[in-house]
């Protein structure tokens, strides 16, 4: 059962560290604000006031004893990298740190950080993509040209079988699940009907997929 | 051809319009930090300091011809707030906020903001259930008790065909394309073999996915 340490309270620490809580796992967290400290006691093992550049009040929380641990702080650049640094000289291999932006990702690896987690530049990626593509679905990319998607039924398809529909052909999509409202047909099959509202969940290339989209607005 | 204005150049709004222009869009940014501005003026249609909370300056700046606003600023949550109505006022209904935490996300919502993003607290907890389950591998959920992920195929797979190891009797998952290397199948047929290396992406429910997680480690 592995032990955590989440070094940072902020938005992304204070996420982490209670989502592991939630699922059962052992969670230290440390910050310098006692009020944080305070407020997050109750919903984890153990939350302890401290500067993670004072590798002796580490030492003393017992961090040693921990398998893995996030350094979640990036407003303050010297804290982040202390904190990495004295999380390996307490002999802790596995360690995670959140970026403040690509320079600092950059020293964070070169530090031998096992991941750098930069959510808000991922997501700015992400929400610009989805902006521009107009929609919010959720995409699999499974690798720069092949994607699975789930795309509302065009009404032209309302009432024709798969077979019927034959979009492996006509478009080189794979329908690998049909969701007719909230219940999933994980096992399509070519008799299959395609009702009005079902949202067909369908791999293939890319440009397909981009192109079916547009057609269902 | 969608226009776009973006209030608030911190990670997230910094991230997100240098990526809408680079798809090609048209985007406004507005920062009251001239170096943000002065920083980011040749990477974006057109970049201007002002103070969001002044209606004026965002009139004079031509923000009532934009389609949609995203405000990306959440340390301050008036500006917030600020920016958001003054985006209302002038005429604009598809607004973006970015929120500091759930008291902020309720009332973006409240103001009638179409969607909240949260990238730290998404990822901290999405990282909470990489950290706990071992790995960071890219799931699809398709619905609460199925999904689709790719995983290692296992020692005992290689060497077989696809209908001779009858995942989908065995283990209740259907493969809906095979990676050899870096060259994907999408469309695996019952006599395709299984490489040592390959990985397998499959579909099915959770418990057998992660059933197979575990054995592939
Ligand atoms: N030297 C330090 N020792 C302990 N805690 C620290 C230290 N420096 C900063 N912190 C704490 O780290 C936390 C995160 O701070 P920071 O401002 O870097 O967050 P952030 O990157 O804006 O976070 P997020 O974007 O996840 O909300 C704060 O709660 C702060 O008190
Ligand atoms: N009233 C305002 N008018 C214009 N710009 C503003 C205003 N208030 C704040 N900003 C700008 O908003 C930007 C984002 O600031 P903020 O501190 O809220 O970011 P943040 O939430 O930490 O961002 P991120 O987490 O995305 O890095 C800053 O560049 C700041 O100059």
């Amino acid at each position: 059962e592995k032990q955590f340490a989440v070094l940072g309270l902020g938005r992304f620490g204070e996420a982490l560290a209670i989502t592991l809580s939630e699922l059962g796992c052992n969670v230290v967290v440390v910050d310098k604000d006692e009020e944080k400290i305070q407020n997050i006691a109750n919903l984890v093992t153990y939350a302890v006031q401290a500067d993670v550049t004072d590798i002796n009040a580490l030492k003393s929380i017992g961090l040693k004893n921990v398998d893995a641990v996030v350094v979640s702080i990036t407003s303050d650049i010297n804290s982040s990298i202390m904190g990495i640094v004295n999380a390996q000289e307490l002999g802790i291999s596995e360690i995670y740190g959140k970026a403040n932006n690509a320079q600092h990702e950059k020293v964070l690896l070169k530090l031998g950080v096992k991941k750098v987690f930069s959510p808000e530049r991922d997501m700015g990626e992400r929400v610009a993509h989805n902006l521009f593509s107009g929609d919010f679905i959720d995409i699999l990319e499974l690798d720069t040209n092949h994607s699975i998607v789930e795309v509302e039924s065009l009404h032209i398809w309302e009432g024709k079988t798969l077979e019927q529909l034959n979009l492996r052909e006509k478009h080189g999509l794979n329908v690998i699940a049909i969701r007719t409202l909230d219940v999933l047909n994980a096992s399509p099959v070519a008799s299959d009907i395609v009702r009005s509202g079902d949202k067909l969940i369908v791999m293939g290339e890319n440009r397909s997929i981009n192109e079916i989209n547009k057609l269902s607005r």
